[in-house]
């Protein structure tokens, strides 16, 4: 994705 | 979420839960690396800010929630409520050694040149790194608690399980995250030696002691 990563991790 | 990062997340969580009970039911903090604690406070801080801009799902803020507020009630009871008890001098890793090397990785080698993506790869270095004063403790006392040893072995087995996440993750999603994944390689090698002497010893229903 573009710009700011999605964490989905803790 | 599959199976190894869901029993990764939840031994993370019984890691803090058994530090937390430790500490609070003894009503003394001895052996446990208050700087370590700190740093683990900074970690879940600066990883979890994007609480306040994205919303992936009510396990996951939870989770969040709970790590960041067990974190600080461990820094309050070391620092405030048992300071007393808190074994400072044994306490004496220099920490900055740790974070400026690390901050200054976060600025150089991240996914996204933008504060919060440079604050979560800063935690990210920082977490593989933020056990050594724990770990520098129980080499310079020579022993540990046998509870203090249970809470450092679920913390281990957290990034050792989040590894064969992230190996099922790539093959299932095609999922790959080479910073989490190398600080996770690096995390999971410092516990080694730890997780040697865990088995050997512990398991054995001895005491964790180190040779003088």
């Amino acid at each position: 994705p573009e710009g700011e990563a999605l964490h989905d991790e803790l | 979420m599959n199976i190894f990062r869901l029993t990764g997340d939840l031994s993370h969580l019984a890691a803090i839960i058994i530090l937390l009970l430790k500490i609070w039911k003894s009503r003394s903090c001895a052996g446990i690396s208050g700087k370590s604690q700190i740093l683990f406070a900074i970690v879940f801080t600066a990883r979890y800010l994007d609480l306040l801009t994205s919303f992936i799902s009510v396990y996951n803020t939870s989770m969040k929630v709970i790590y960041i507020g067990c974190a600080y009630a461990t820094v309050y009871l070391i620092y405030a409520k048992f300071r007393a008890t808190y074994d400072g001098n044994h306490d004496s890793f220099r920490v900055e050694f740790l974070v400026v090397p690390v901050g200054g990785l976060a600025v150089l080698i991240n996914h996204t040149f933008s504060p919060l993506e440079i604050l979560w790869t800063f935690s990210i270095y920082l977490e593989s790194v933020a056990i050594l004063p724990q770990l520098f403790m129980i080499s310079k006392t020579g022993e540990a608690e046998t509870i203090t040893t249970h809470y450092l072995f679920c913390l281990g087995m957290y990034r050792t399980l989040y590894l064969f996440n992230w190996v099922w993750r790539f093959y299932f999603e095609g999922f790959f995250d080479m910073i989490a994944i190398v600080a996770g390689l690096v995390q999971t090698v410092l516990y080694c030696d730890f997780f040697y002497l865990y088995v050997t010893k512990v398991l054995k229903g001895k005491k964790l002691s180190l040779p003088a």
